[in-house]
């Protein structure tokens, strides 16, 4: 799975992500990726996510929108909702991480999984690719 | 505040950590290097958050170092099927794509969804219907096969012959 948030100089914010889903899948199979709120969302109340690893845990969590719940309605930062709500997946043995942005420009990743592939850029001139 | 910001990720790419070599990890970088210089190139020239986070998804579902477009993972059957997603913080809208099979960039096909249609979500035949139509690029389905995921879709069913379980799917290979 690869994806991409994005805060541009107006002020918003979109995501988006895309996948093969799992190795041998059957029956149709599909995983958080294309479900809006679980893998994918982008709102700018809150934040927007991108998030990679083990579907069905995103899904039954609707992983991005408890992120941005915990930020909407309990007013925690988005570092501290993607690091609860990865803990969460974590304690119901799921594996993965998400990426995100604040609609201000903060960036925050959270993995639970070594091995993710994730890199940022903004324009004070950071430039940084990192495997987690 | 006029600045931007641009974050991606790659999952876990084509290998395991424990099984990527320096140099395979290197072309990843490289790919995830290329991705950032594509989405930073629209924000720092004023463009969407919404062109920015498609170019940089679309540069790394063409490059087979990661489980999306061409290098995506093998289903049981042997074929390729594609999920996508895009959404637009300030309007809400959103586009979405499963099962594809047809679509060189399945991002593109999500944000067609999301400006030319009334839906959210489409998936299957009627998805790659959609495409055709919508006149994105078509590719065949063997376009997104490498011999890696092929190798990796060979190990995965030895060992699901062993086990017996139909859903013995190793997370590991997503």
């Amino acid at each position: 799975t690869v994806g991409a948030v994005a805060r541009d100089t107006s002020g918003n914010i979109a995501a988006a992500t895309s996948t093969g889903g799992l190795t041998g899948k059957r029956f149709g199979r599909v995983g958080d990726t294309a479900v809006i709120g679980a893998g994918t969302l982008a709102d700018i109340r809150t934040c927007a996510v991108s998030a990679t690893g083990a579907g069905e845990f995103y899904i039954r969590t609707a992983a991005a929108s408890a992120i941005a719940a915990r930020m909407r309605f309990g007013g925690e930062s988005l570092q501290v909702a993607a690091d609860a709500v990865q803990a969460e997946i974590r304690e119901m043995g799921g594996s993965g991480g998400v990426i995100a942005v604040a609609p201000d420009g903060t960036p925050a990743w959270s993995f639970n999984t070594p091995g993710m592939y994730r890199g940022r850029a903004r324009a004070d001139g950071t430039l940084e690719i990192g495997i987690y | 505040m006029t600045d931007w910001t641009l974050v991606i990720h790659g999952g876990s790419g084509a290998m395991s950590r424990d099984t990527i070599s320096a140099e395979q990890d290197g072309v990843q970088r490289q790919a995830l290097s290329r991705a950032l210089q594509a989405g930073k190139a629209v924000l720092a020239s004023s463009g969407s958050a919404v062109d920015a986070v498609e170019a940089a998804v679309a540069v790394l579902e063409d490059d087979p170092g990661f489980n999306a477009g061409h290098g995506a993972v093998f289903n049981a059957a042997g074929s390729i099927e594609l999920d996508a997603a895009i959404m637009d913080g300030r309007t809400l809208e959103a586009g979405a794509v499963c099962g594809t099979t047809r679509t060189r960039n399945p991002v593109r096909l999500a944000r067609a969804v999301m400006e030319r249609s009334p839906h959210v979500l489409l998936q299957g035949s009627g998805a790659d219907e959609f495409s055709r139509d919508s006149g994105l690029d078509q590719v065949e389905n063997s376009y997104f096969e490498t011999d890696e995921r092929r190798m990796q879709l060979e190990r995965m069913r030895e060992r699901a012959a062993g086990s017996g379980d139909v859903f013995d799917i190793d997370v590991k290979f997503g």
